[in-house]
């Protein structure tokens, strides 16, 4: 699956 | 977003109100390096450039804005406030943090994610957040006696940290393909220099005695 790239953390 | 996150943003957030309540509350920013407000302040300017491109939450964007706001409102008020800064401990605030600043660029040019710009300047930020809390530290160290508010404040933005380190091992193990290896690293290096800050403010507690770090 995608590598999930989001910098989804602050 | 798990537990282990959410508590360490709340904490990080009490670690700023509690400095924002030190600074408005004695009008006095003793015990306080500036150059650590100011290493803050570029970590979440050099971290948060996606606030307008990629929308993650309204949580996201909101505690972007908060911390960016009040990380530059410290520093502004530090440097310009009249009453604040006649109180600002410059003669102890000597560490020289370009230093830290040009050794985490060169460092994030060489270990990145991927070679690109946003990519790059994220890992800057990880990096210096890091190693932000050196003149801090050194601060307390040369200071001696520490204010109640500013252990509290210091102890608050170390914990912050530790949170993230079991947030990481916790989406390790619950999320596939999740890898924040600079992260993590740069994470435990950034907890551990708290270790010697946690013994003598844990002892304070358990001796409730004043905080006194050895000079």
């Amino acid at each position: 699956g995608k590598k999930n790239k989001k910098k989804d953390e602050l | 977003m798990n537990v282990f996150r959410l508590t360490g943003d709340m904490t990080h957030l009490a670690s700023i109100l509690v400095l924002l309540l030190k600074i408005y509350a004695t009008k006095s920013c003793s015990g306080i390096s500036l150059k650590t407000q100011e290493l803050y302040a570029l970590v979440f300017l050099a971290r948060y450039l996606n606030l307008f491109t990629d929308f993650i939450s309204v949580y996201n964007t909101v505690m972007k804005l908060v911390f960016i706001g009040s990380s530059l409102a410290i520093v502004w008020c530090m440097r310009m406030h009249k009453m604040v800064k006649r109180s600002y401990d410059q003669e102890l605030d000597t560490f020289r943090h370009y230093f830290l600043i040009a050794g985490c660029f060169l460092l994030a040019l060489l270990v990145n994610e991927k070679f690109m710009f946003p990519e790059v300047l994220w890992a800057f930020s990880i990096y210096l957040e890091a190693v932000s809390t050196i003149p801090q530290l050194v601060l307390l160290q040369r200071s001696g006696n520490v204010d109640n508010l500013t252990g509290q404040y210091v102890f608050l933005l170390g914990a912050y940290r530790a949170l993230y380190i079991l947030n990481w091992i916790y989406r390790y193990f619950t999320e596939p393909h999740f890898s924040r290896w600079i992260a993590c690293v740069a994470g435990l290096v950034q907890t551990a220099l708290y270790a010697d800050f946690f013994y003598y403010y844990f002892l304070s507690w358990k001796n409730n005695a004043k905080l006194q770090l050895p000079s």
